[in-house]
């Protein structure tokens, strides 16, 4: 579902946004 | 009196070991680790290891970690939510880790 690929991909932002 | 000894030692080592366990097990609640707290890392955990394609849902993270209440739950849920550590998927009450791939 393309709902979920999203809600991934801005989780991982947020994740990666952490980690700097 | 090496007899003595030994069942003076007996239980006491017995009851430490019987301490150490319990404790290694519900492990240091309130000490967070890696910025989490024990109860967010517990549910993180939860999350990584399912493999289920929705995820997994807020009704079997309470059925197995019996010490957490719903509300704490959800808290904790919301908060690695927040953190990018898990997502939604079908809906508010599915989650996946995004490190489990």
């Amino acid at each position: 579902q393309e709902r979920i690929r999203q809600n991934k991909e801005a989780a991982l932002r947020r994740l990666a946004e952490r980690n700097v | 009196r090496k007899n003595l000894m030994s069942t003076l030692r007996a239980p006491q080592s017995f009851h430490s070991a019987g301490l150490g366990d319990v404790r290694g097990y519900g492990g240091g609640s309130s000490l967070p680790m890696n910025g989490l707290t024990a109860h967010q890392s517990q549910v993180l955990n939860l999350i990584k290891n399912c493999h289920m394609p929705e995820g997994v849902s807020l009704q079997e993270l309470k059925s197995q970690l019996h010490n957490m209440s719903m509300p704490t739950i959800k808290q904790a849920v919301e908060f690695l939510s927040s953190e990018g550590h898990i997502y939604s998927t079908v809906d508010d009450d599915h989650y996946k880790s995004t490190d489990a791939e």
